[in-house]
């Protein structure tokens, strides 16, 4: 998985980092510090779909197919998450009590082309 | 941009400055991370739990550790295949009279959403008692705990929710199971929990927070809970 730099051309995951500190949201939530709200972008050219992508997906698979066979698809493949992880939290709701929870796949790890 | 044209080819956004791209991009953090949690906006804290007390609730709570990027690695973590809560709420505290007996009451809010329906996984009172202040008696002491009604402090509208002897020879937290007494609270849609707690020797309370010099001393419920998936809503099973 490619790490977006500057110039976005192919498939890449562009990191973003949000503290609560910087947005006034530290009071109520205790921990984490911030948000790697981590996201996808980029293109994906005909000879990248698939790769490192959702290969294991039904879309991958028909695609994979098609190509095989020759078959020129006018569909596009898409730059999308291929690994995520839960953000767990601990904060304030509004009855002042702690609550803490693990929230699935709120974190990009990486992306691919499916 | 494709082919030339500035912008985002799929959604047709212009394209933005880059403190205009940030300042979209933080609004949508917030609100996805307000959605997640089921939350309709930002909770005010109008009045702060003493540091002291957070700590000690936290440290109990989470025998875990925290990663660099801040993420709880907990020990019991709840398994993150369905969202899933672990709470902590403080209580109002009054000390009360019953009879000839001293005991602490505490009150906690709950407040549940419309057609939410929560189960308790498990749910534990934390008590702190002090140690007794004579050397010759029993060192354990029996304490218990009831649930109050609303509105009433006679005995019939105390329910004995649980009893247990405790050591007292050293001050100490100790835990009182309360998964059924919270589960039935919730499933009766109230909103405040009024629990009396009493530890009486001979007419004084170890358990309350008269004399502790630490606000950290004070009593706290932790609960495990999730969403119980709502049974009206049919389900897909993907096979």
């Amino acid at each position: 998985s490619l790490r977006c730099g500057d110039d976005v051309t192919v498939c890449c995951k562009r990191d973003f980092y949000i503290k609560f500190k910087d947005i006034q949201w530290h009071d109520w939530i205790i921990a984490p510090e911030g948000y790697h709200m981590n996201y996808c972008m980029g293109q994906c050219p005909q000879h990248l779909s698939g790769s490192p992508g959702i290969a294991s997906s039904f879309h991958a698979t028909v695609f994979s197919q098609l190509k095989v066979n020759g078959i020129n698809t006018a569909a596009s493949s898409c730059c999308v998450p291929t690994e995520r992880r839960p953000l767990s939290m601990v904060y304030f709701n509004s009855q002042h009590s702690i609550v803490k929870t693990d929230v699935p796949d709120m974190i990009v790890e990486s992306c691919g082309c499916t | 941009s494709v082919s030339g044209s500035p912008g985002c080819a799929s959604c047709g956004l212009p394209a933005m400055e880059k403190d205009e791209e940030q300042r979209l991009m933080i609004e949508i953090a917030k609100q996805q991370l307000l959605d997640k949690l089921h939350l309709k906006e930002r909770p005010n804290i109008t009045q702060t739990v003493p540091r002291a007390a957070l700590l000690t609730a936290l440290r109990k709570l989470h025998s875990g550790r925290v990663r660099q990027d801040g993420t709880l690695e907990l020990d019991n973590s709840l398994p993150t295949k369905d969202q899933g809560y672990e709470i902590v709420s403080f209580a109002d505290i009054n000390e009360t009279e019953n009879g000839d007996e001293a005991s602490l009451s505490l009150t906690f809010q709950f407040l549940q959403e419309h057609g939410q329906s929560i189960q308790v996984l498990q749910s534990s009172l934390w008590i702190y008692a002090r140690s007794s202040e004579d050397p010759h008696r029993d060192s354990r002491l029996s304490a218990r705990v009831y649930l109050t009604a609303d509105g009433g402090d006679s005995d019939s509208n105390r329910t004995l929710v649980i009893e247990k002897m405790l050591e007292v020879q050293e001050s100490n937290w100790h835990t009182f199971p309360i998964t059924r007494t919270l589960q039935a609270f919730l499933d009766g849609g109230k909103h405040r929990l009024r629990l009396e707690v009493s530890c009486d020797e001979d007419g004084k309370n170890l358990c309350s927070l008269e004399g502790s010099a630490h606000t950290s001393y004070q009593p706290f419920l932790v609960a495990q809970v999730r969403l119980r998936d709502n049974p009206s809503k049919h389900s897909l099973r993907k096979r």
